[in-house]
């Protein structure tokens, strides 16, 4: 039996053993978006040779780069060049924050923690099923959650490769 | 820009090679059971509570797909097709740990089994603090049945919890999602019918409403023509709605609105009762004290038995009794039936050649909402040619049947749940 001093046991229900890591830095939010598919898809079926994005932590290169404390979206700005992993993580943050009705700034701001944050699902948002031998993966249908005023009706973007 | 605008382009396609990649990654049994595991019950709520909740959540997804859910208690583990249990850390073997109390609440595998993260604090209906189970499970029975997450306002789909001030219900395009992977639901009716209230609106006014009800074996379903979907609960047993008639295979509801008559009746094999409307239960006996049920040949004189269905047309005052191939039409006012019975195909005669039910009607309904009588049978009906059709095509036949649609078509979502679910 757990451990309860008051008459209600509302010690033990209250106070959980552990608590959710928050989300508050750009590496937590590194591992946010890789865990639930956002910079690369999630390898999700049945509870099979599932790969936590714990055990993939971000390339070295890149934490420094976010470490420097210099702003990704800068060194992005208008250059054509191709697309580095720094890029990727960016743009997946902007995705998050477009899905979320946020201002798709690239930087890891207070409302975007909040967002993150959240209780959420623990199923990704993007995912490949392993087991299907087509090349068929399930993506989240990402709608913005910003209010036109048509109750939720906007068309959406499925943004499958 | 570029990359949506090309998906814009593929979308129908891949919609339609999609369709049957899609059909490939749902449930193919119409009947699933489940199962809170023993080694998996939360330490939060009764054991009871946990599975009245999945049992209520379970059944708001029958209610829109052709799948039934049973609880499943007896069977070997491995044979139950989804397994639920609440764990903390690393639980119940799997390989994906929960991060405590906080962020993920749960997570749930395609076809496959849900858990619950016993760190973070789930209530019951009547608690608004903490995360509802009902709404967590609904959500994780969604992404079993194959649903991704959206992003969606209103969808059970999005990721993020979002609390709920009233109850919440699976909505329109939720509906539609899990449709796609399942089909809708399709089946005959025994019976369909308008039910006419008068009442006393806010200002003592007396008006006129109706209720549109469907009917199949013992339960019951009220259909809200303007949401277009049943009401969120049903179906309920007929015992419940409608006391004092046999509790199953109604065969028709008849109202009979003159300015002299006004009376309702239920009628099943040979025999009928009058309902009574004001008490919301069937008469026991008649004006001279004869006991109903009474035998259709004795209320209706020349009329067969047993019927298959039978409507009331206020235009001749009539009662049409639909009878294999036959109809016989029983005047109220003279209680007789000359000149019948004739063939159905005669009386209504098909618009297109070919396309009309013949015989063996399981209903036929006149609705006040779309003002035209509609023949049912299996899954399908037929619109009767009415004043104003025949005003924009004079060459349409009088109480003409125009060509078969599906009954899915015009009246959605009419699932049936488990018979164990049905008294929830």
């Amino acid at each position: 039996e757990k451990l309860f001093h008051i008459r209600d046991h509302s010690d033990i229900l209250s106070i959980s053993e552990q608590q959710a890591s928050p989300i508050l830095d750009q590496k937590a939010a590194q591992k946010y978006l890789a865990k639930y598919g956002w910079t690369e898809q999630v390898n999700w079926d049945n509870n099979e040779d599932q790969n936590s994005a714990d055990e993939h932590p971000a390339p070295k290169e890149l934490l420094d780069i976010l470490q420097e404390g210099s702003s990704l979206s800068r060194q992005v700005g208008n250059t054509q060049t191709e697309p580095t992993k720094s890029i990727v993580y960016v743009q997946a943050l902007k995705e998050f924050q477009e899905v979320n009705g946020l201002p798709m700034t690239g930087k890891l701001d207070e409302a975007t923690k909040d967002a993150m944050n959240k209780p959420r699902c623990g199923v990704p948002d993007k995912k490949v099923l392993l087991n299907d031998t087509s090349n068929f993966n399930q993506t989240t249908h990402l709608n913005s959650t910003t209010d036109n005023g048509d109750g939720g009706t906007n068309a959406t973007v499925n943004s499958k490769e | 820009r570029k990359k949506r605008f090309l998906q814009l382009l593929l979308s129908p396609r891949q919609e339609q090679t999609g369709g049957s990649f899609l059909q490939s990654r749902a449930f193919s049994k119409s009947k699933l059971t489940w199962r809170l595991m023993g080694e998996g019950y939360s330490r939060q709520l009764s054991i009871e509570d946990q599975r009245y909740m999945l049992r209520l959540a379970f059944r708001m997804w029958s209610e829109v797909t052709p799948i039934e859910f049973e609880e499943e208690v007896t069977s070997p583990a491995s044979m139950i097709d989804i397994r639920l249990g609440f764990g903390t850390g690393r639980h119940l073997g799997c390989t994906r740990a929960f991060d405590g109390n906080g962020q993920e609440f749960a997570h749930a595998w395609q076809l496959g089994d849900i858990h619950f993260d016993d760190d973070d604090q789930f209530t019951t209906l009547n608690n608004p603090n903490g995360i509802s189970l009902l709404k967590v499970a609904v959500h994780e029975i969604g992404h079993v049945l194959g649903l991704p997450h959206t992003y969606r306002t209103g969808s059970v789909m999005q990721s993020s919890y979002i609390p709920h001030e009233v109850g919440f219900e699976l909505d329109w395009l939720d509906r539609k999602a899990v449709q796609q992977l399942y089909g809708v639901c399709e089946g005959p009716f025994d019976t369909i019918f308008d039910w006419i209230r008068k009442e006393r609106n806010q200002y003592g006014e007396l008006v006129v409403q109706f209720n549109t009800y469907f009917f199949r074996n013992g339960w019951y379903w009220l259909y809200e023509n303007r949401n277009n979907r049943t009401r969120y609960g049903d179906p309920i047993a007929l015992s419940v709605g409608w006391r004092g008639i046999s509790y199953e295979g109604i065969d028709a509801f008849v109202h009979i609105w003159t300015w002299t008559k006004y009376a309702t009746y239920f009628f099943k094999g040979t025999q009928y009762w009058r309902y009574d409307n004001e008490n919301d239960i069937a008469y026991t006996a008649d004006a001279k004290g004869k006991r109903y049920p009474k035998l259709i040949s004795e209320g209706f004189p020349g009329v067969p038995s047993p019927i298959d269905t039978a409507f009331y047309d206020r235009r001749d005052q009539h009662i049409y009794f639909f009878k294999d191939s036959n109809v016989i039409a029983f005047n109220v006012n003279t209680k007789q039936v000359n000149g019948y019975p004739k063939r159905i195909v005669d009386v209504f005669p098909g618009v297109v050649l070919d396309d009309h039910p013949i015989s063996n009607l399981n209903a036929v309904y006149y609705s006040y909402k779309y003002q035209s009588i509609f023949f049912f049978k299996n899954n399908f009906f037929w619109k009767v040619v009415n004043e104003r059709d025949k005003q924009r095509n004079p060459s349409l036949p009088y109480n003409g049947l125009f060509p078969k649609r599906k009954i899915g078509d015009q009246w959605f979502d009419i699932c049936n749940v488990h018979s164990s679910v049905l008294e929830m």
